[in-house]
C-alpha cells in the first residue's frame, strides 16, 4: 500500500487510588478494564473511520503512582513476539494474559493494528547477578497486535524516567519493530524520544518508515511541550511518527498528533477540558520514497561563515529547565543579534510588526549537559518571550503572545546533525509548514 | 504569510556522543 490510515488516542486515564499496598489481582484488572472500555469505543471508532492501525498512550490502561510492590497486581508476563501468538484464540497458553487477550480481541475483531502500553513480569533467580530482591525484572512496555490479533511487537522501555521507580531498565537495549503491508515501523516510548539508543537507531539503522510513540509527557513551555517537540523530531528525523500522550490537564499532560516528515497531519492540544480525543489522517507508507521528502540540512553551514552580529548590550543569565542560558534582549522591532556560550553561537535577524512596549523577547543560547530527572547534552538556539517584561523572567513558562514576527531567521553553529526545528505560537499553538521553512544551510526562516 | 505571535523558536540541537551511555542513569534527580 502506497498510503495508510493511521489513527492516535488521546486518552483521558482512569487512575487506581494511591495506595501504599498492593490491591488484589481482581481489583487490579477491574481498573483496567475501565481504561479497556474506553479504550474499545476508540478502536471501533477508528475502525470504522478507515484506520490501519491505532496508537494509544503509555500508562494508558493502569495510570501512574505506583510502587514497584503496588504495580505487580497490574502486570502479566508478555512473551518474545516469537512464538508466534495470537491471545484472542489461545488465552491461557502463556498464564494469566487477560489484558493481553483482550487487546487482542480488539485488534482481531476490528481487523486493525493495535499499540498499547502495559507492564511485563519476568521471574529471576539468585544464579542471576543483577535479579532483584523480589525475584523478578518488572518493566514498562509497549505491545503491538496485529490486525490478527496476534502480538507482533514487544518493546522494553529503554530509558526510564527518573519517577518510574516501578520498573526495572532492560539490562541491553533492544529494537522493535514490525512490519506491515503498509511499511516498517519501530516503537519507543516518551523519554525515549531524546535518545540516541534506541531512538535514532531505529530511524538511521533499521530504516524504518514510521514510529509509534506511546507517551506520558508533561508540558514544559517553552521548550519541551509535547506537539512542536514531537512534530519537530518527524521532521528532523524524516519519519512518521504517531504520537499518542495521556489526558491530564492537573499533570499538564496533553498534546497528540499525526507527523509526516514534510507536514503536521493532524494534532490536539487542550488544556481546557478532560476528554479524550481521536486523531486520524492518511499517511504515506514509504516516506523516504517520497517526491516532497524534505533534503538533507548542514545545521551549521550558514552559521558558521556568516560574521557575528555585534551589540553594545550586555547579555544576562536565565534559566530554562535547569539549564544555564545566556541571553540577550531584542531591544527594537527590527535587530540582528549574535549571541554565544561555549562552542555555540546563535543568530538571529527578525522584524516586528511593531515593538510593544508590554512584551519583552530575548534570544538565548545553551551548550552543556543537562542534569536533572536526566543527562544529555543539549545546543539550543531560541528566541522567546519571557514572562514578564522583567528581563529574569525570560525562560519562565508563558501562554500568550501579541507581538507579531514579519520575518525571522535562526541559526547556530552546532556540533551536531540532529537538530530539531520549532515554533510555538501563542495559546501553545503550533506554526506550520505554511509559516516556516529550513533551509538546507541550517537557516530557519519565515516563509515570504 | 500572516504575522505570527511567537512564544518561542528554537532549534534543538542533541549532541548525542557527550550523552552518558543511558539518559535515565544520571546522579541528579530533582529535588
Amino acid at each position: 500500500l502506497d498510503t495508510f490510515v493511521a489513527a492516535v488516542y488521546e486518552h483521558a486515564v482512569i487512575l487506581p487510588n494511591t495506595t501504599k499496598t498492593p490491591v488484589s489481582q481482581e481489583d487490579a484488572l477491574m481498573l483496567m478494564n475501565k481504561n479497556l472500555d474506553v479504550l474499545e469505543k476508540a478502536i471501533k471508532l477508528a475502525a470504522e473511520k478507515g484506520a490501519q492501525i491505532i496508537v494509544t498512550p503509555e500508562d494508558g490502561i493502569y495510570g501512574w503512582h505506583f510502587t514497584r510492590e503496588t504495580i505487580y497486581p497490574y502486570l502479566e508476563d508478555i512473551p518474545d513476539p516469537q512464538v508466534n501468538w495470537i491471545p484472542c484464540t489461545e488465552p491461557d497458553r502463556f498464564g494469566y494474559s487477560p489484558v493481553q487477550k483482550r487487546l487482542s480481541c480488539l485488534a482481531r475483531e476490528n481487523s486493525i493494528y493495535v499499540v498499547a502500553n502495559i507492564g511485563d513480569k519476568k521471574e529471576c533467580d539468585v544464579n542471576d547477578f543483577n535479579c532483584p530482591s523480589d525475584g523478578r525484572y518488572q518493566y514498562n512496555t509497549a505491545v503491538v497486535f496485529d490486525s490478527k490479533g496476534k502480538l507482533v511487537a514487544r518493546y522494553h522501555k529503554y530509558n526510564l524516567f527518573a519517577s518510574e521507580v516501578q520498573f526495572n531498565f532492560p539490562k541491553d537495549s533492544t529494537y522493535a519493530t514490525f512490519d506491515t503491508p503498509f511499511g516498517k515501523f519501530g516503537i519507543f516510548t516518551c523519554f525515549d524520544i531524546f535518545s540516541y539508543d534506541p531512538a535514532v537507531i531505529l530511524v538511521d539503522k533499521f530504516q524504518v518508515d514510521s514510529i509509534v510513540f506511546p507517551t506520558a509527557w508533561m508540558n514544559t513551555l517553552p521548550l519541551l511541550s509535547a506537539v512542536p517537540f514531537h512534530s519537530s523530531w518527524a521532521k528532523a528525523m524524516k519519519v512518521n511518527l504517531l504520537s499518542a500522550n495521556t489526558h491530564n490537564t492537573r499533570m499538564q499532560m496533553t498534546g497528540s498528533g499525526i507527523y509526516a516528515p514534510e507536514a503536521v497531519k493532524v494534532y490536539y492540544y487542550d488544556m481546557e477540558t478532560e476528554s479524550g480525543q481521536l486523531l486520524l489522517s492518511e499517511l504515506k507508507s514509504r516516506p523516504r520514497t517520497s517526491s516532497n521528502y524534505p533534503a538533507a540540512v548542514d545545521w551549521s553551514a550558514y552559521a558558521k561563515n556568516v560574521k557575528s552580529f555585534t551589540s553594545d548590550q550586555a547579555n544576562f543569565p536565565g534559566n530554562i529547565y535547569f539549564d544555564e542560558f545566556i541571553f540577550t534582549e531584542l531591544s527594537k522591532d527590527t535587530g540582528n543579534y549574535t549571541v554565544c556560550q561555549k562552542d555555540l553561537c546563535c543568530h538571529l535577524s527578525y522584524k516586528m510588526s511593531e515593538k510593544r512596549s508590554d512584551e519583552v523577547y530575548a534570544l538565548g543560547v545553551f551548550d552543556g549537559l543537562h542534569t536533572v530527572q536526566g543527562e544529555y547534552y543539549q545546543q539550543i538556539c531560541t528566541l522567546l518571550k519571557c514572562q514578564t517584561a522583567d528581563l529574569k523572567t525570560c525562560g519562565e513558562p508563558i501562554g500568550s503572545a501579541f507581538t507579531k514576527f514579519e520575518e525571522f531567521s535562526l541559526s547556530g553553529t552546532f556540533h551536531t546533525s540532529y537538530v530539531f526545528p520549532q515554533i510555538v505560537l501563542s495559546g501553545t499553538q503550533l506554526a506550520t509548514e505554511q509559516h516556516f521553512e529550513v533551509l538546507s544551510d541550517g537557516r530557519l526562516q519565515s516563509r515570504s | 504569510d500572516v504575522p505570527l505571535p511567537i512564544l518561542a523558536m528554537t532549534l534543538y540541537g542533541r549532541v548525542f556522543e557527550k550523552d552518558p551511555p543511558r539518559l535515565g542513569q544520571g546522579d541528579h534527580t530533582l529535588q
